[in-house]
């Protein structure tokens, strides 16, 4: 099953 | 003081109605550019963002530099279920009010007045940077609310494989495996066209449950536009009744990535 990646690591708190 | 008429209040009951299941409780930031939301889904997989631009309302008018308004999403649908097709919307707050009063008519013979208590929500807010992307794809919304649907009854997971000349859906299940391609059709009638756009080909994975919670959204335009990168979020956008000018609803999902 491949795995699913969060937002966190792509977009950064502004 | 904020208030802000929009005569097709249809076009906020199908907003809500596109984002309900991803968000519990989200921020309305308004400006007097117009208003801005952007909520995470619980698990950090997906994000809403929405831009509502002055151009939408008849009427526009918020005396603060920005103003933010938390809003309940059950709450929210659930008066939103009073405003009828036609009718129009007006969203009225005190600067330092403690609610947000919808008003639904429709002439001067029903009006409908719900007060609604505003929270005081706690929302992380993310950089989005201006993305340019390899591969675009415009395509009706119906076709894209028909593929997850079709496919999510296979497989979890959707592998989208963008490449000069069309754009491959596929699902790999316990069942087998399946595929849909669309092809790039620029010259046929606007409700039927499929945009391919490809600077370099892209495939990646994502889970069809958000694709599928994205389509809730497909009411509001004719066309959906997905912007793909190598290893970077999905976007997928719906133009409000697709004119970039009034703003967008738009939702960004990571991939999935193979081990």
């Amino acid at each position: 099953q491949p795995t699913q990646l969060t937002l966190n690591s792509f977009f950064t708190p502004s | 003081m904020f208030e802000a008429v929009l005569s097709n209040g249809s076009t906020l009951k199908k907003i809500f109605e596109g984002i309900k299941d991803l968000c519990t409780d989200v921020n309305f930031d308004v400006s007097s550019e117009g208003i801005k939301l952007q909520a995470m889904d619980s698990s950090h997989v997906s994000l809403v963002s929405l831009e509502l631009h002055t151009d939408v309302f008849e009427q526009f008018r918020c005396d603060r530099d920005s103003m933010t308004l938390g809003l309940n999403m059950k709450s929210v649908t659930q008066i939103f279920k009073i405003c009828g097709n036609d009718d129009s919307v007006t969203m009225r707050a005190e600067d330092e009010g403690e609610t947000l009063e919808f008003t639904f008519e429709k002439g001067e013979d029903r009006v409908s007045t719900f007060e609604l208590k505003l929270m005081d929500i706690d929302s992380e807010h993310l950089g989005i940077p201006d993305t340019e992307y390899q591969c675009n794809v415009k395509l009706p919304c119906s076709e894209y609310q028909r593929i997850c649907r079709d496919m999510a009854g296979f497989g979890d997971n959707m592998t989208i494989d963008c490449q000069k000349g069309g754009v491959t859906f596929s699902v790999d299940g316990e069942v087998g495996k399946g595929k849909i391609f669309l092809k790039h059709q620029p010259n046929v009638e606007e409700k039927h066209k499929v945009i391919v756009t490809v600077k370099e080909g892209v495939e990646l994975d994502f889970a069809l449950r958000y694709l599928n919670n994205f389509a809730k959204a497909a009411p509001l335009s004719d066309h959906v536009q997905l912007g793909l990168n190598s290893d970077t979020p999905l976007s997928v956008r719906f133009d409000i009744e697709d004119k970039a000018t009034l703003g967008s609803l738009k939702f960004f999902l990571a991939p999935k990535i193979k081990e």
